[in-house]
């Protein structure tokens, strides 16, 4: 089983799309697959079609209760994965977390059993590196890196790193796992340039899938549907199939 | 003088290229302006050309001692506006300056005199409802809100608009002074639909010009240059001029 926390301070690089087309098309597989939302936007879960205003539970009782564990608050959803949604009191949850003990730790201990449910667990993480994006990080065992190929993005990769170096004092093994090229325009000779700076530096960090920029995947949250069900001929879905299965090649699976 | 804080917590929607594409503009029509860096991934900074890591002063001494003001950290740059820039010190300091006594306040108090020096001053903010962007709301008279024409970017306005009533504790007469529609693609259906329906909701408050998707505006951050200098013919560049020319009609100069 692996937790995969999609983080990239940077904001609008793809990460919820990501951890969408991904987190779904690894239940299309057949595995068995949780997403979190740990962004107050509720983006995820709101892609997924879900109105965070009609919800029970969220991921913020999980975090504050971790050892009352996270199976609570999962709700299932439509399109295959699990999911333990957000909603809007997470919003000024980070500022109340803050001076709790333990912090960083909270999530990580509260998926302490429910992680084994699954085969893959995947946390969608607000931009910044801030409070829930360090959770996730010591949550996971990897990170999955979307990476807009243009230059804010780019020269974000060390604060990150940097980040990701603090973290490994709760959670010693965390590295990351693999880089997606996202929202590439092959006709945007920049998109090229940075493309290959980002491979010149990571090398076999970064998957060889790369996500077109793909009006598909604009219009599918607007659809509350994940790209394999709205649009599953797309650029953008073939895409996401081409990098689930990359990913799961290097994961050992199937 | 007039203070604008550029807040929007969706990431990518063009809070920077918007302060910058702005803020220079208002100088080259000859108006004293002060740009403030509020986001730890330094990106105002980088895209004016100035390396981050060479600098003596930054924003983050600015919020930690605001009784000191805020000139010892302003810089000129090459292009007309004043900055005071962002550091990697900024990264961690939201979670140190949340335990000070009016944490809200810091930058306000900090640009008590300076404001007065300047015509505009604009203030960038990070992708999140967090400490900073709280303190840019705060010091600031008016909000413009960078919006792309995307489904989460468009949800995400009730929450601003619910924290911008919060803030006005602190700031009475805190408002939403205009919305600005970024990064639209003729071609693309949805952009349509969504700018239609930000009009419908928001009416006067959003300007008429719109900036449209261009790949100088990608482009111009690696070289260090605002849009006005890197491509003044270029679709964007005019997109900002016309935006700053209607912008100085709202605020009632020239
Ligand atoms: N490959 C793509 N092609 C076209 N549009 C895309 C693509 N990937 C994502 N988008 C759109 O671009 C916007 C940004 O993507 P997304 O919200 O997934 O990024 P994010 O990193 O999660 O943003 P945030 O930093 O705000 O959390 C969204 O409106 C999404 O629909
Ligand atoms: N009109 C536009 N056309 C094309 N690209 C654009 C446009 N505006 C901004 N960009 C590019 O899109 C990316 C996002 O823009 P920008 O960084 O200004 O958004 P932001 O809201 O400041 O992001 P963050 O939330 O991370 O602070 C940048 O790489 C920028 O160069
Ligand atoms: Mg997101
Ligand atoms: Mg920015």
């Amino acid at each position: 089983m692996t937790v995969l926390a999609l983080t990239m301070q940077k904001g609008g690089v793809g990460k919820t799309t990501t951890t969408l087309g991904v987190g779904t098309e690894l239940a299309q597989a057949g595995l068995r697959v949780l997403l979190i939302d740990l962004d107050p936007q509720s983006n995820l879960t709101m892609a997924l079609g879900i109105n965070p205003e009609e919800l029970q539970h969220s991921v913020y009782e999980v975090l504050l209760n971790p050892t009352a564990g996270a199976d609570f608050a999962i709700v299932p959803t439509a399109y295959g994965p699990d999911l333990i949604p957000a909603t809007l009191e997470l919003a000024g949850a980070e500022l109340t977390l803050a001076g709790r003990f333990g912090r960083e730790l909270l999530l990580r201990t509260a998926l302490t059993e429910t992680r084994y449910n699954y085969d893959f667990v995947l946390i969608d993480s607000p931009p910044s590196l801030g409070l829930f994006t360090v959770n996730a990080m010591v949550a996971a065992d990897e990170i999955l890196v979307p990476l807009q190929a243009h230059v804010f993005a780019r020269k974000a990769m060390p604060q990150l790193e940097s980040t990701i170096a603090l973290v490994r004092q709760s959670n010693p093994l965390l590295q990351i796992g693999g880089i997606v090229v996202t929202m590439v325009d092959r006709r945007t000779s920049v998109n090229q340039l940075i493309e290959e700076s980002i491979r010149e530096t990571y090398g076999d960090l970064v998957y060889a899938t790369v996500i077109p920029f793909n009006v598909r995947l604009v219009e599918a949250p607007a659809a509350g549907q994940p790209i394999s069900r709205y649009a599953p001929d797309s650029a953008g879905a073939r895409a996401y199939r081409d990098l689930t299965q990359e990913l799961l090649q290097r994961y050992g699976i199937k």
